[in-house]
C-alpha cells in the first residue's frame, strides 16, 4: 500500500543522573520535570509530534502523542 | 508515541516519520535553559535505539539509515558505542549507547533517600559533593523489556480500528483510565480498548493509571504509570500488510512477583503476532556477577511459548548493562 504507516518506533531515553536524589548541583529539585509543557511542544513541533493528553504522578509525567 | 519526563531522565519514543533525533539540540537546549544541565556536559547516559524499519525510504533525514542516525548522535554525544544485533535478513535491532565521557565530572546535589547515599555535610536536607563523577557502579536500578510485534492477527488486530469498538455508553469505563485533555472520542475509545483488550490486565495487581487513545479511523496508543514511577507504553498499527505492535515497560515484574515470562505472554496473547522480538536490558548488579547465567540470561526471558518457536537468543554485556535478544515465530 503507498499509504503504509511505520509503526516501528525510533527510542530515546537520556538519564541526566542515576536517581532523581541525585541530580546535579544546579539543577531544581524537580529536575527535568522544571520543563513547562508549552517548551515540550516546541521540541515536539520540531519531532513533528503533538501532545494529546498527560498524566502525571508523584515521580513522572506521561505525554500521549500524535502519530 | 509518548514521552515520559521524570525529575532524572526522559524517555521519548515516536512512530511513522517523526524526526526525533532532529529535536535532539532543541531538548538538550531545554534541558540546559529550564534545568541548568551545561551545554558542554555530556548526560549520565544516552539509550538510542529501534528495530529495522518496515519503509525506510519514507523516513526523513537523519532516519534513512542506522550511518545516519549514528552520526547524529556522534555529532552530541561523545564516547558512543553502536550495536546492530539480530539476524540482518530478518528482524534485527538497533541500539546505540553513550555513557558519560571523560570530562563528566560536576558538583551534584545528595538529598537524603538517595540511593547513592550523601557525602559531606548535610544542610536544609541538601548536600552537595564536589567534583565527583556520576559513576558508572553507582547501585542504581533500571531494567528495560520490549516487545516488538509485527504480523498481528488479523481479529487481534481489527480490535483496534474505531469502527469496531462498541459505543461509549454500552461500556463502563476502565477503572484505570485516566480523564482527557479534550473532546476527542478518540481518549473515550481508547479507553474501552484499554478495558475490552486486557491492556489493564497486564500488571491487574499494581496500582496504575492508563491514559488510552485510538486513532481514526485505527491505531491506538496508550501510557500506563505504575505505581507513581514506573510505566509502560503500547503502541499500535492494526492494518493489514504491515501490522504492527509494540510494548516496552521498566515495571520491574519480579519485584511484584511476576517474571518477565508472564509479562510477555500476556502481551503477546493480546496481539498473537506472526513474529515478534524482545529486548530485556537491565543494569547487572552483584548477584548477576557471582552466578551471571541463573540470574540474568536463562531467568528472565522465557525459552518456550505456547503456539510460538524460538528462532534467535543473543546475549550481551554492554559495559554494566546485560541485554537479552530473542526473536519468536508463531507455529501458524
Amino acid at each position: 500500500s503507498t499509504d503504509a504507516f511505520e509503526g516501528p518506533e525510533k527510542l530515546l531515553e537520556i538519564w541526566f543522573a542515576p536517581d532523581e536524589h541525585c541530580l546535579p548541583y544546579g539543577m531544581p529539585e524537580s529536575g527535568l520535570r522544571e520543563i513547562p509543557r508549552q517548551v515540550w511542544e516546541q521540541v515536539l513541533d520540531v519531532v513533528q509530534c503533538k501532545v494529546l493528553s498527560v498524566v502525571s504522578s508523584s515521580k513522572m509525567d506521561a505525554f500521549v502523542l500524535s502519530e | 508515541s509518548s514521552l515520559f519526563v521524570f525529575a532524572n531522565k526522559l524517555i521519548l519514543k515516536t512512530c511513522g516519520t517523526t524526526t526525533l533525533l532532529v529535536g535532539l539540540g532543541p531538548l538538550l537546549d531545554a534541558v540546559s535553559e529550564y534545568c541548568g544541565f551545561p551545554k558542554d556536559k555530556q548526560p549520565w547516559r544516552v539509550f538510542y535505539s529501534r528495530r529495522s524499519f518496515m519503509f525506510p525510504d519514507r523516513q526523513k533525514h537523519p532516519h534513512k539509515s542506522w550511518k545516519d542516525e549514528v552520526a547524529c548522535l556522534d555529532n552530541k554525544f561523545a564516547n558512543g558505542s553502536s550495536y546492530v544485533i539480530g539476524d540482518v535478513q530478518k528482524d534485527h535491532w538497533y541500539l546505540y549507547l553513550a555513557g558519560p565521557s571523560d570530562d563528566c565530572t560536576f558538583p551534584r546535589r545528595t538529598v537524603p533517600g538517595s540511593t547513592l547515599g550523601a557525602s559531606g555535610s548535610v544542610s536544609n536536607g541538601t548536600s552537595i559533593t564536589n567534583g565527583h563523577n556520576l559513576s558508572a557502579d553507582a547501585p542504581f536500578d533500571d531494567e528495560t523489556l520490549e516487545i516488538l510485534m509485527t504480523d498481528l492477527n488479523p481479529v487481534h488486530a481489527n480490535q483496534f480500528c474505531s469502527d469496531r469498538i462498541p459505543g461509549v455508553e454500552s461500556n463502563n469505563m476502565s477503572s484505570v483510565g485516566a480523564p482527557a485533555d479534550d473532546e476527542d472520542p478518540g481518549h473515550d475509545q481508547g479507553n474501552i480498548v484499554t478495558k475490552l483488550t486486557g491492556i489493564d490486565q497486564i500488571y491487574p495487581t499494581l496500582k496504575q493509571t492508563v491514559d488510552s487513545f485510538c486513532f481514526t479511523p485505527c491505531g491506538y496508543s496508550c501510557n500506563g504509570v505504575v505505581n507513581q514511577g514506573n510505566y509502560f507504553t503500547i503502541h499500535v498499527t492494526p492494518e493489514q500488510g504491515f501490522s504492527y505492535a509494540s510494548f516496552e515497560t521498566n515495571v520491574p515484574a519480579a519485584k511484584y512477583g511476576m517474571s518477565n515470562a508472564d509479562v510477555i505472554e500476556k502481551v503477546v496473547n493480546i496481539f498473537r503476532p506472526g513474529r515478534f522480538s524482545t529486548t530485556f536490558m537491565r543494569n547487572r548488579n552483584e548477584d548477576d556477577e557471582s552466578d551471571p547465567d541463573s540470574a540474568f540470561s536463562f531467568r528472565c526471558l522465557p525459552s518456550k511459548l505456547n503456539g510460538y518457536q524460538r528462532t534467535e537468543r543473543i546475549l550481551y554485556e554492554l559495559g554494566d548493562y546485560s541485554l537479552v535478544f530473542i526473536t519468536f515465530e508463531a507455529n501458524r
